[in-house]
């Protein structure tokens, strides 16, 4: 059906054998794909006479390439409701905060490093520390005790009348 | 540390589409202007010395071109430019009777005939740096992939060709030889038309 044309090319040399196509957006009519045939005619048949089908191909024209599959976060919240975008700025915005409160609590210190008595706390900090013996094997001290492995004592109880 | 870095001097552009003259027919005198279609280079002028590793320009099953570089292994000449064997010339048979020929085991009254394949003419042809289409390149289409994409070779069926790319289209040019005048047609065109979809096509078949 000629009313379904909707490119025809100039008539070009058949001996090159070869046509440059370019794709335009306004050949898919708004859609993301469209299925075409394509044909090329002799101009030894006339356009009346000429079937598109007969020696046709058909191949795709699309827009771009095309994301299948969904992940399972984008189903998630889509379930959530959320359809759009504002869930990455609020997952940005957290973070955010967060960074900019530890810039301000740092040069706040940093400004008041002069103002501050902190040597009780620190004090009271030191008075807690333990000294770190370490293991009993591995003190100088106890390093030469033979240690032996322990071993049931031998057992001399009498059967009794009742147990024979 | 750094190695100093000595850029290499660069064609420019207008050296590349720069027009040349030519003797077609050994006569007639040509101005040729190259072109560059989708970062290929037609009508480029001939090397001074030919180059047997000239790389030559293929396509992939969409339609998109690829530049192939030959190269020299074993002694061999890997990914050289195609040869199309006689899908581009023409034959005719020539008659020799026995008093031409002279063969020893043929008789007196018998006529031998032979296929002589003349070349085509190649004033256009060679400034195509793009592989042609022969039957042998076609590739097969519909459900049971048995039938051949005459005259196409690219692009292949149901491939998916994206805006804003440009493809080759090519087609086997003999393939519009009139058998009877045998002769070729000199002029094609290209059409694009609408296809209607049945449901099950666009993926919406019943359950």
């Amino acid at each position: 059906d000629m009313r379904a044309t909707f490119f025809s090319s100039e008539w070009i040399r058949n001996v090159d054998g070869l046509y440059p196509l370019e794709i335009y957006e306004e050949w898919l009519n708004g859609k993301y794909e469209r299925k075409v045939v394509l044909s090329v005619q002799p101009s030894t048949i006339p356009d009346d006479e000429f079937n598109h089908l007969e020696h046709g191909l058909l191949i795709n024209i699309a827009l771009g390439s095309r994301v299948f599959k969904k992940t399972k976060e984008q189903l998630a919240l889509e379930d959530a409701g959320i359809m759009d975008d504002t869930w990455y700025y609020v997952a940005l915005s957290i973070p955010t905060a967060v960074l900019i409160a530890c810039v301000g609590m740092y040069f706040f210190l940093y400004l008041n490093r002069h103002n501050r008595d902190i040597s009780d706390v620190r004090r009271f900090a030191l008075s807690k520390r333990r000294r770190v013996i370490g293991k009993f094997k591995d003190m100088k001290k106890y390093k030469n005790i033979n240690n032996r492995r322990y071993d049931e004592l031998p057992s001399y109880n009498k059967k009794n009348s009742k147990q024979s | 540390i750094r190695n100093v870095i000595e850029p290499k001097p660069k064609t420019t552009s207008s050296e590349e589409i720069r027009p040349w003259m030519r003797t077609i027919y050994s006569t007639v005198k040509e101005v040729v202007t190259p072109t560059v279609i989708a970062g290929v280079t037609f009508s480029r002028k001939p090397l001074a010395t030919p180059d047997p590793l000239e790389p030559w320009v293929s396509l992939n099953k969409e339609g998109l071109p690829k530049t192939i570089k030959p190269k020299i292994k074993n002694g061999r000449t890997e990914n050289a430019s195609p040869t199309y064997s006689t899908y581009f010339k023409t034959v005719s048979t020539k008659t020799f009777d026995y008093e031409e020929l002279q063969a020893h085991n043929m008789d007196p009254n018998d006529v031998y005939e032979e296929e002589v394949f003349e070349d085509e003419d190649k004033t256009y042809v060679s400034l195509n740096p793009i592989i042609r289409c022969t039957p042998d390149r076609y590739l097969n289409k519909g459900l049971a992939k048995n039938v051949p994409s005459e005259p196409f070779c690219t692009p292949r069926e149901n491939s998916e060709l994206k805006v804003g790319k440009t493809y080759f289209v090519t087609w086997y040019t003999n393939f519009f030889r009139s058998e009877l005048t045998d002769e070729t047609a000199e002029k094609v065109r290209i059409h694009l038309s609408y296809v209607r979809e049945k449901s099950h096509e666009k993926g919406f078949g019943k359950r």
